[in-house]
């Protein structure tokens, strides 16, 4: 930090750098290197098969205090300036070198992507993710690492955010969700089974076919249904579109205008309610075995969501308040009950930068 | 950003013992994995 003469030599008081700023930046550097040191042992743990563990700290909490969504819309301004044609194809392969993009699958070349925004919201070339046939499976909707997926069992089962946080799906999803109606009835359904199979296994066969004829019915013609939910998380260098999983009617929307916190592994580890906090889009419909719906999280850098079946929905909007969870915007399309028909596979919305 | 699906599917036999419980949906992906938009997450 020392200015140096070639001739004298260092000289004391002969500084490039203030003290303070000096001491600003080594306290970051030591900073990170402590995360790094942290998050290098996250990872030693779970080649051991240890899974870490929910742990708040003191810069989760601080993150509340910084206008995060501000931050986000300028982030998304910057992204938005036109670059000189001559410097895209530099600029989008650095960005596509730090962040394991394939830019062989851009649909356009580089030089027509007029901005960092343009680029990052990219289409792919045809046929660049086939669509896997089987009528009987549901498929990513975006490409992503899984995070968790499981069932949830009985009414107001919670998902796991991270080991030791969990969250309820109905405050991921809204609390007016249609999925409390599906819990409900998949529950009660099989407990009705439940205690009707003790019935006969105690008593006679027979008892299960004098049962009621509503009850009967119930049990042995409705097929019996789980609620399963599955987590993805998109890297910065990932596709970020949103494609339908399976053939289904989109109902309803709902959109809950909310924090914008960074969503990485560190994030989801260290702040509570991370998904349940944040600024989202909730798609909910039906598909031909029941409830489905579709929750696009926003983040800091990736703050905003693009509805292409409502292209005239805004998100992460300046001056819109945070509202209470249980308070979100709300809107059933036409015809209601039936909504909007989309197919397996047909992009249904979209992430974009602030 | 990040992607939550929550859906209903069939499960073809439910905790007959109180323990195990038997789907008749079945994930074909498991946590960790790298999925890409069309892949089939489950059947």
């Amino acid at each position: 930090l020392h200015a140096s003469s070639p001739n004298s030599g260092p000289r004391q008081g002969n500084f490039i750098l203030p003290g303070a700023t000096a001491a600003t930046i080594v306290m970051f550097g030591i900073l990170h290197a402590r995360r790094m040191y942290q998050d290098q042992k996250v990872v030693e743990m779970k080649e051991k098969g240890i899974e870490p563990e929910f742990s708040p700290d003191f810069k989760a909490s601080f993150l509340r205090l910084l206008p995060l969504r501000s931050m986000s819309r300028l982030w998304g301004s910057l992204m938005e300036v036109e670059l000189p044609v001559f410097m895209r194809p530099a600029i989008y392969k650095s960005w596509a070198r730090a962040f394991h993009s394939n830019l062989q699958e851009a649909a356009l070349p580089l030089e027509e992507y007029p901005s960092l925004q343009a680029f990052f919201i990219r289409s792919l070339k045809e046929g660049s993710r086939p669509i896997d046939a089987d009528p009987n499976c549901l498929v990513s909707p975006v490409d992503g690492k899984v995070l968790r997926l499981g069932e949830l069992r009985g009414p107001g089962t919670m998902i796991e955010q991270v080991k030791g946080f969990s969250y309820s799906a109905a405050s991921l999803l809204g609390a007016s969700s249609s999925l409390h109606g599906a819990e409900e009835e998949d529950f009660s359904r099989e407990h009705t089974e439940q205690s009707i199979r003790a019935d006969s296994n105690v008593k006679s066969w027979w008892r299960v076919s004098v049962a009621s004829p509503k009850l009967r019915d119930q049990t042995l013609l409705s097929p019996k249904k789980g609620i399963f939910y599955c987590v993805i998380y998109l890297n910065p260098g990932d596709y970020h579109r949103v494609h339908s999983p399976v053939d289904w009617h989109i109902i309803k929307r709902r959109h809950f205008s909310g924090h914008l916190f960074p969503q990485n592994e560190r994030a989801v580890r260290t702040i509570r309610n991370l998904y349940v906090e944040n600024e989202r889009v909730i798609l909910e419909g039906q598909w031909k075995e029941g409830f489905v719906a579709l929750a696009a999280i926003g983040a800091t850098s990736v703050g905003s969501i693009k509805l292409f079946i409502e292209p005239e929905l805004r998100t992460n909007r300046a001056g819109s308040k945070i509202l209470n969870s249980q308070r979100p915007d709300e809107r059933v399309y036409e015809p209601a009950g039936t909504g909007v028909m989309v197919k397996k596979g047909e992009e249904v919305a979209g992430f974009r930068m602030g | 950003s990040t992607v939550v699906m929550v859906f209903e599917a069939p499960v073809s036999k439910a905790r007959e013992d109180g323990r195990s419980v038997t789907t008749d949906f079945d994930f074909c992906i498991k946590a960790g994995d790298r999925i890409r938009v069309g892949e089939a997450i489950g059947r």
